[in-house]
């Protein structure tokens, strides 16, 4: 694994986040769900807590968005780049972007929400892209089912290494 | 000669191409001096686990190609 320069991240252990906008690929309870169970991923291993805010600004603000969407990061159309987030920090710092030139789904066409929203939510988080295929944190997509994803070795020692384990 | 002339084209937008993802995803850093192309390639083929050749082989073509995260793999 690898963190960013400097190792940011949160120095709390409750974090916020806002859904800005919705795909218009899936139902937003699906994007909701899908959203709440990627954070998941990183809350089942480590202290920190998730919680959903609805207005105003949240540590995490998640958007959909095609092109130049105003970060200086334009996406690309569809397919290549996928998703961008980025390291904790004020302001934009933590924020996630989706690229919705993209065909987002629950399941195993095109390309599954869950899987790389819990990637993002990595970066959000403090953690840079691994070398190591198979974890979650490698930069190139690959379906996984989500029923049964697990997160590598290499990913929760990363991100043990920011926040320490779940305290039993 | 037509046929000279499009294969130059296409290499001229590999090498284009190469380029970008390089810049995007292997960004020079500020620290360390101008790597060669060929270093730069290593790099990524590096990461990635390729055979390192230096040059832009189809396996390193096809990873150009995957989908997937729009942050460097190098963090910096």
């Amino acid at each position: 694994y690898e963190t960013f320069p400097g190792n940011p991240r949160w120095r709390k252990r409750h974090l916020t986040y806002r859904i800005v906008n919705y795909t218009p690929d899936l139902p937003q309870k699906k994007v909701d769900d899908a959203i709440r169970r990627a954070f998941m991923v990183w809350s089942d291993v480590t202290p920190l807590k998730f919680q959903r805010v609805f207005k105003g600004h949240a540590d995490i603000m998640i958007q959909f968005a095609r092109g130049e969407h105003g970060d200086g990061y334009p996406f690309d159309g569809k397919g290549k780049t996928l998703a961008h987030a980025f390291a904790p920090g004020e302001g934009i710092g933590g924020d996630a972007h989706f690229d919705d030139a993209e065909r987002w789904s629950e399941y195993n066409q095109e390309v599954n929400l869950f899987l790389v929203a819990a990637h993002e939510f990595g970066h959000s988080l403090g953690l840079a892209h691994s070398n190591v295929q198979g974890a979650l944190m490698y930069p190139l997509y690959s379906y996984v089912n989500p029923a049964t994803f697990r997160l590598s070795e290499d990913d929760k020692r990363g991100i043990q290494k920011l926040y320490g384990r779940k305290s039993s | 000669f037509p046929a000279q002339l499009k294969l130059e084209s296409s290499s001229n937008r590999d090498l284009e191409d190469l380029k970008a993802y390089l810049d995007r995803f292997f960004p020079l850093l500020t620290k360390t001096p101008s790597l060669s192309l060929e270093d730069r390639i290593k790099e990524m083929q590096r990461f990635f686990h390729l055979t390192l050749t230096g040059k832009l082989n189809a396996e390193t073509k096809e990873t150009m190609k995957q989908p997937r995260c729009g942050i460097p793999d190098i963090a910096n």
